[in-house]
């Protein structure tokens, strides 16, 4: 039997078209190369960035986007940028975001439960 | 959401497997189904499973795994389990995004989603994203591969529009094959085929093709492209009429001025085989009918043989069986006086106990190489030639150089699974 998830199997009816939603801002690009590995989501940062700020980061992580996809590795999330990103893709991530250093804070003890598996 | 992240982390590149767990799969016969409730609502149900037995039968051409649908076992034990869905969908935690962008998903080991919300057409379409080139790329996913942005590469993450011909280019091929080894095992028997044809200026051109047989099925081989035809390997009896339908033992090309005859040979029988007819000669010019016995047509050859190759230099041929080896003169329609002999004597090892000894699976003459090679299990040994001798004037006349790898010369040569054969 097909699957439903909606009580009313209403998510069972022909829909209109349901289109994915255009990656058009920066919220947008930001979770487009979180998600695919371009870059760590902003939660999730645990320590300075290699690179810097925040939006030296992103500009970094749109200059890798961009010189894989042959595109101008200018770093902005320009209208071809953009484009790329909303090209038909699979959805499992592309690579992996750069190696930040994370280190105990001062005084932390280590211990093997502390460490992450 | 964390633990799909888990699962989307474990196919990064240069990643290893969570907790150390398995890069690959280590059946060789890997089962799937498209899941009842996953069927799409795009394309006939038939049309769906013939593309999805299609792109596992075009991974299992260049690795040594196969794939088989399983319609009947319960549900846990199929290895890839394939669906289609929207937005949330066959209780996967990876919510679809519908049309555009995102169009599948899968897991390493695992299963693989499309959304159904993208318009799949069938490999003969030139519109929307293509079933075949996308189950082909999840699968890529489901057996270990990582996204590259190499051109040409399969597991591009971008879809990109279906060429003409579509097929796993070396890269991949190579890729998987470090994940899964390359395809080995022996062969019954190897050889070129000649065959004449005529330019546009009507000048007559010989061409030759080389085909591994193997079981009830071969292989022709693309010697410039280093690979075998796409969509190999055949039945033989498709390709090959009315000779044994699996197991030959041999097969010999005598070529001279005068003669240019083609022979296979299975038990105590052989067949001659009719090119310009494509199909075995059902009688010789006396009115005798085919087969014939081998101790009729090839007086003091025994039976039934290992293998046999054609010498056009010396016009003979030479027919294995055991250790021993009997070189039969066609002029004379005899065997030389001097044998049978032992295969160690008449093709000595350069390194003596790197030598096949007895057995031999197949003897074959290349024009590629312009060499003739024994072939054993996996291994072949090449047989030196008279420019190896140029070269290096020390070795023996006939001799063998030590064991190879089959497979890092003849590359892919893999069998597929029975159910797909007729594809």
């Amino acid at each position: 039997e097909t699957l439903f998830h909606s009580r009313d199997r209403s998510d069972l009816e022909p829909s209109p078209l349901r289109r994915a939603k255009p990656i058009a801002d920066l919220p947008a690009a930001q979770r487009f190369l979180s998600k695919y590995g371009w870059a760590e989501a902003p939660h999730e940062s645990r320590a300075p960035s290699p690179e810097g700020s925040p939006r030296a980061a992103l500009a970094e992580a749109v200059r890798r986007f961009q010189k894989v996809n042959a595109l101008p590795t200018s770093g902005e999330l320009d209208a071809a940028t953009l484009a790329a990103m909303n090209r038909p893709r699979c959805g499992l991530p592309d690579t992996r975001p750069p190696l930040q250093a994370v280190g105990p804070a001062p005084g932390t003890p280590t211990t093997p439960a502390a460490r992450r598996p | 959401r964390a633990r799909a992240k888990r699962f989307l982390q474990a196919l990064l590149p240069e990643d290893p497997p969570p907790a150390g767990g398995p890069r690959a799969f280590s059946k060789k016969t890997l089962t799937w189904r498209l899941l009842g409730e996953g069927v799409s609502s795009q394309l006939a149900l038939d049309e769906q499973r013939y593309i999805f037995r299609l792109a596992f039968r075009m991974w299992s051409e260049v690795m040594p795994l196969d794939f088989q649908e399983d319609l009947t076992a319960p549900g846990a034990t199929v290895d890839i389990k394939l669906g289609f869905g929207r937005g949330r969908h066959l209780g996967c935690p990876w919510v679809f995004d519908g049309s555009g962008q995102e169009f599948a998903h899968a897991w390493r080991l695992g299963d693989i989603h499309f959304d159904d919300d993208e318009h799949f057409t069938p490999p003969t379409s030139d519109s929307g994203l293509s079933l075949l080139k996308v189950a082909v790329h999840e699968i890529g996913h489901v057996l270990g591969l990582p996204h590259t942005y190499r051109t040409g590469s399969i597991m591009q993450p971008n879809y990109t529009p279906q060429e003409p011909v579509f097929e796993l280019d070396w890269s991949d091929r190579k890729a998987i094959q470090k994940l899964y080894g390359s395809c080995e095992g022996s062969f019954d028997t190897v050889f070129d085929w000649i065959r004449k044809e005529r330019n546009q200026y009507g000048e007559v051109m010989v061409r030759f093709s080389t085909y591994f047989f193997r079981n009830s099925w071969y292989w022709l081989y693309e010697n410039r492209n280093n690979r075998t035809r796409y969509g190999d390997p055949i039945q033989i009896l498709v390709g090959w009429h009315g000779i044994p339908t699996q197991n030959i033992d041999a097969f010999v090309h005598i070529w001279t001025w005068r003669r240019d005859e083609r022979y296979f040979f299975k038990g105590n029988q052989y067949w001659r085989y009719d090119s310009d007819n494509d199909q075995a000669h059902t009688e010789d010019e006396q009115g005798k009918s085919y087969p014939k016995l081998i101790s009729e047509g090839f007086p003091g050859v025994p039976s039934p043989l290992d293998t046999a190759f054609y010498d056009r230099r010396k016009q003979f041929i030479y027919f294995f069986q055991e250790s021993f080896v009997f070189a039969f003169d066609v002029n004379r329609n005899q065997v030389l006086d001097s044998y049978p002999r032992k295969i160690t004597q008449v093709f000595p090892g350069i390194e003596p106990q790197n030598h096949p000894f007895r057995n031999i699976d197949s003897a074959y003459f290349s024009y590629t190489h312009n060499s003739v090679f024994f072939f054993k299990g996996k291994a072949y040994w090449k047989v030196v030639n008279d420019k190896d001798r140029q070269q290096h004037p020390w070795l023996p006349s006939n001799g063998l150089f030590p064991k190879q790898s089959i497979s890092e010369k003849w590359f892919d040569v893999c069998d597929v699974h029975a159910s797909t054969l007729n594809m």
